[in-house]
């Protein structure tokens, strides 16, 4: 673990007297490859790095008994700076329904995250609206509409051939069933293809959502910063779901996307069934990338 | 990027940003830096050029050291397909059948993941899609017993090729991959002189994760080679040199693309041209 390298660092260390700047070098060369090898984006650790060193270089660390423990901490609290607290709240409409939107790379998981979504909502004693919004691959309709069967939630399935308009439907549907929320399960999309994103732009002016979550794998690596900015800057995100966190990732991609989004991670799936959805623990996600 | 004339220690930071951003890990980048640093001792190396060619040859140099040797074309071969979950493995089995219907192979489907919602009709549409015969059972069934009648059928009816899709399942559980062994028997009992290639799919998108998943597959299925798909996007997959540094699996075909057609051989000197173009 990075605790246990540091501690060796600083013990070999110890034998010359008082630690140098060059001592607390060494470190954070410990922390950088700890934070790369858990998948934290090359930018955002270069960031971070200099972040803790700004605070490491000063008396706390070069007169301290216990300078691995000072750098943990450092770096703990920096971590949980940028993560931010538990924050699950979904916003609400002024009027229902709320809607809700699932946008994100293909095969992050976001028809699933639907269902586990509108599962902990019923829970919740809301009444929900799944929409099959994804018109492209095989069987996504299908897919969404047999996990609403499982949960016991309706799902609308519209006729239109475009996903614009089945939103637009769906989100009416929901409002004429007085119902809390509406869940868009949109299509998986590269966030560089144009004509697709500009379809997310295009659902997101028909039904104005007070949620645009993108949905992300926890094994993603460098490339989540790219994803997250670029969905960011062109949607607006109100946060995050980190998906198949019940992996032996290390989730280096959650620090990405909060670091350059600022949207609070809120929920997290572990695992393939509907139930296995949790609000999000930022400091969970620090243990694991400190490894 | 990389365009400064002279080499300087900023110069080599920028490489080594170029392979840690591309995925390539901590450990196989300061492998190549490494390598890298003694050949301009070496051959008194200079020109930032020289070196940037140097290391695309380093990186060449590991590829053609652990090479897959597929071909899509083969006649009698059973492909077991297999990964964690949304990978693209359902998707790249009706892309490998496309190419061989094309190439006039009689080639089955084998729909067994049994679990996950709607992953049968799935299957079927592109089965359907291609005009190719999709064997399957009912959501739930036992995906062994899928695996069993897919390669009796196969026999039966005289195909050449098999593509068996299993379900996503994390490396981590230790039920689904007992499972998996299990499917593998099946398989192997049923090749009929047939080959088994077992063909471990990974996303692009994944970052060192992907290293363990190559691991633990390999030890439960004996994966010989892996299919890397969703390079059409901003992701790089360092991670298919560090693969082959670490685990030794090679990369035998990728996945460019979300149409039936967007299926390629892996060419080493194209992915080193994207990466560091
Ligand atoms: N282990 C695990 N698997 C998950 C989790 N969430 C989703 N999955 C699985 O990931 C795979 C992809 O999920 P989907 O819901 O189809 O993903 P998607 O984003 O809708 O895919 P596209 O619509 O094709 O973009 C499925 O096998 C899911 O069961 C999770 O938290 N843990
Ligand atoms: N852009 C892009 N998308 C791809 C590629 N390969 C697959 N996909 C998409 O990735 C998503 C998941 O593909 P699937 O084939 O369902 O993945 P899977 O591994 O079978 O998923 P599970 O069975 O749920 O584990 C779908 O939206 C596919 O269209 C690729 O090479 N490029
Ligand atoms: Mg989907
Ligand atoms: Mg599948």
């Amino acid at each position: 673990s990075l605790s246990e390298r540091l501690q060796e660092i600083f013990r070999r260390l110890r034998g010359k007297g008082r630690l140098s700047e060059a001592d607390v070098d060494a470190a954070l060369r410990e922390v950088r490859l700890a934070f790369l090898e858990a998948d934290v984006n090359y930018l955002v650790v270069k960031d971070f790095i200099a972040r803790v060193r700004a605070r490491a270089v000063g008396k706390e660390i070069l007169e301290s008994l216990t300078p691995a423990q000072q750098v943990i901490k450092i770096v703990h609290e920096e971590l949980t700076t940028i993560m931010g607290r538990a924050e699950a709240k979904l916003d609400r409409a002024a009027v229902p329904p709320s809607t809700v939107m699932l946008v994100g790379l293909q095969g992050s998981g976001k028809t699933t995250t639907a269902g586990k979504l509108g599962l902990y909502l019923r829970k919740q004693g809301r009444g929900v609206l799944l929409v099959a919004a994804d018109l492209r691959r095989p069987a996504a309709v299908k897919q969404l509409q047999v996990l609403g069967e499982d949960i016991g939630l309706p799902v609308y399935v519209g006729t239109a051939r475009d996903p614009v308009a089945v939103c637009r439907e769906g989100v009416a549907e929901a409002g004429r069933r007085g119902l809390d929320y509406v869940l868009l399960d949109t299509a998986g999309r590269l966030h560089v293809d144009e004509e697709l994103m500009a379809e997310l732009e295009e659902i997101k002016a028909a039904v104005r959502p007070v949620e645009i979550l993108l949905v992300a794998d926890a094994m993603t690596g460098q490339d989540a910063v790219n994803v997250a900015k670029t969905f960011h800057e062109r949607l607006g995100l109100t946060g995050a779901i980190l998906t198949k966190l019940d992996s032996d990732t290390r989730g280096g991609a959650a620090l990405s996307i909060r670091a350059v989004t600022g949207a609070p991670i809120k929920f997290a799936g572990v695992g393939e069934k509907l139930e296995q959805f949790e609000v999000f623990h930022p400091e969970r996600i620090a243990a694991r990338i400190l490894g | 990027l990389l365009r400064r004339g002279k080499v300087d220690e900023e110069f080599f930071a920028e490489l080594e940003a170029v392979l840690l951003q591309a995925d390539v890990g901590p450990a196989t980048t300061e492998k190549l830096l490494g390598r890298l640093k003694e050949r301009v001792a070496r051959e008194r190396l200079v020109e930032a050029e020289v070196l940037k060619e140097a290391l695309a040859t380093e990186v060449l140099a590991l590829f053609s050291s652990c090479r897959a040797d597929l071909d899509l074309s083969a006649r009698g071969v059973v492909y077991l397909v297999v990964g964690v979950n949304g990978v693209g493995k359902t998707t790249t089995a009706a892309k490998m059948a496309a190419h061989m219907r094309k190439e006039g192979i009689g080639v089955l489907l084998v729909a067994a993941d049994t679990f996950r919602a709607a992953a049968i009709e799935q299957l079927e549409t592109w089965g359907a899609r291609l005009g190719v015969e999709v064997i399957r059972h009912g959501p739930g069934a036992d995906p062994a017993a899928v695996a069993f009648d897919g390669l009796a059928a196969a026999r039966a009816r005289g195909y050449e090729n098999v593509i068996v899709d299993t379900a996503g399942r994390l490396h981590t559980k230790a039920n689904l991959l007992e499972e998996l062994r299990k499917v593998r028997r099946v398989v192997e009992a049923g090749l009929d002189g047939r080959r088994l290639c077992s063909l471990l799919v990974l996303d692009a998108t994944t970052g060192q994760n992907a290293l363990h998943q190559a691991q633990v597959f390999r030890e439960v299925v004996g994966t010989g080679a892996a299919v890397l798909t969703k390079l059409d996007g901003t992701a790089k997959g360092g991670v298919a040199i560090a693969l082959v540094d670490r685990i030794g699996l090679p990369i035998a075909l990728v996945g460019v693309g979300e149409g039936i057609e967007d299926l390629r051989e892996f060419v080493p000197e194209e992915f080193v041209a994207a990466l560091f173009g």
